[in-house]
């Protein structure tokens, strides 16, 4: 598995935060990763620091206009850590897409031609199950789904889980549910370890044992345009990332 | 001001959150109080008790199949407070609406007719712009904005008040901006400090004095399908709501 869909149609539960963080690292293991943003938000985007208001070139450009990946393409702060940066344009095009030729396979057929540059492709979606993510989708092997452990966080799971059947008959056989990453889970907290046994009984082992609770340094990290390995590398939040790469990286690279 | 559309696109803010505890605390002074869930997640359905597995008509026949409102009103365990159910069946609405008549407008020429059985109407929104959105902003009066106190929450405001702007052009002249609701501040905290000091230098008197400040108490009473006046009405979080039921009342019903 090589390009992982950060996807869940909950809002706030840590997508772009854990798209960001475990790019950031895997890149300072020297990994080389892609972080392509398909968020309208453009979070991915100025959590590490870049300006969305002056890009010549927006993942908009490559999915709509056929730009060709490697104009759009920005280095970030982050040796071997590249970004697909992008802001409000992306807003465009879900309608734009709606009667375009193969609209929800326009990504993977992008991605297809640079996967080999990079170790790992992570597409951070917006919250929505709508054009944008199916192309996520569409283009990935492996899916990651954050769930915050919160009582409304359960409820979308379902839906989610159809939407993943349905990319799996039409238009991505090989797609797999990769991982679920528990976030700001709270031990101390008897509906937030009830929401993370509900999860367990009903993902089992693709559940990752890392869970990252709720921590401050996160939060403040992308106002600085920081990954948390940069901004605090000794904070609870940098260990709780870290310890999930390792993880990931047993998971997807012992074969 | 009568109905109001609780918007932002960013996700996990607490705009169910707030147009549920806001809403039961406007009923249980007696005013009579619509929630309509425009939310394909069903959060604020689930969020008062609600099963949205065996409902016989949600907020999607009402939108798409033109079923009379009062055949899909609910009761809820608070007098005075009725809902308009939803669950997943909502999502084809932003699908099979793309082709139909006045497909922007199908909302408010819905709750025109029923304005006069209510004091005020709240719609909980979906974590994005599309079609159910404009709905709502459509066919309310007011916008609530709830921002969440953290460093992304301010990069969506501007997009979000370019989309009010062309909501106000071409299909809702009569559409203000009501309020701004700070949720999880935490005075303790630089960042959720300089974030409620930036949202008030932009909105200035809009923004609701009365803060909702991260209390467990608010994140637990969902799992019981309990407001949390009703979940635990000595709590700090029932304490907030109530302050900003009564800044609400003090700034729509002066007049
Ligand atoms: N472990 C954590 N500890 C503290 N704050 C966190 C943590 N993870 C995420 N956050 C904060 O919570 C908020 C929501 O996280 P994030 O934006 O990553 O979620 P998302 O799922 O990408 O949201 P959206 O649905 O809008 O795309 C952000 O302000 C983020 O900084
Ligand atoms: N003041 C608060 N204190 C503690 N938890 C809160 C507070 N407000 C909201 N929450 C919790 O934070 C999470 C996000 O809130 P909520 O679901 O209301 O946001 P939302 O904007 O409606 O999300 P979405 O974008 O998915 O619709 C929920 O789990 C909710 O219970
Ligand atoms: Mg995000
Ligand atoms: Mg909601």
């Amino acid at each position: 598995m090589k390009t992982f869909a950060l996807v869940n149609q909950k809002g706030g539960v840590g997508k772009t935060t854990t798209a960001l963080n475990l790019a950031s690292c895997l890149a300072a293991t020297e990994r080389r990763v892609l972080l392509f943003d398909l968020d309208p938000q453009g979070n991915a985007t100025s959590g590490l620091g870049i300006n969305k208001n002056n890009l010549k070139s927006t993942s908009y450009d490559v999915l709509v206009k056929n730009q060709p990946l490697s104009d759009t393409l920005l280095d970030t702060k982050i040796p071997h850590l590249k970004i697909i940066p992008t802001n409000t344009q992306l807003v465009a095009a879900e309608i734009e897409l709606v009667s375009a030729f193969s609209r929800e396979k326009r990504l993977s057929s992008v991605l297809a031609a640079y996967e080999k540059d990079f170790d790992y492709i992570f597409i951070d979606c917006p919250p929505s199950l709508g054009l944008l993510t199916v192309n996520a989708l569409s283009a990935a092997q492996g899916i990651l789904v954050p769930v915050q452990c919160e009582y409304y966080a359960l409820e979308g799971l379902g839906e989610l889980t159809q939407t993943i059947e349905m990319i799996q008959q039409h238009l991505n056989p090989s797609l797999k549910v990769a991982g679920i990453v528990l976030t700001m889970f709270d031990g101390r907290n008897n509906l937030s370890r009830q929401v993370a046994e509900e999860v367990e009984r009903f993902f089992q082992d693709k559940v990752f044992k890392a869970r990252i609770p709720r921590n401050v340094k996160i939060s403040e990290s992308p106002s600085h345009g920081l990954p948390i390995l940069l901004y605090d590398a000794f904070s609870k939040g940098a260990e709780n990332y870290m310890a999930l790469t390792a993880e990931f990286i047993q998971k997807f690279e012992a074969q």
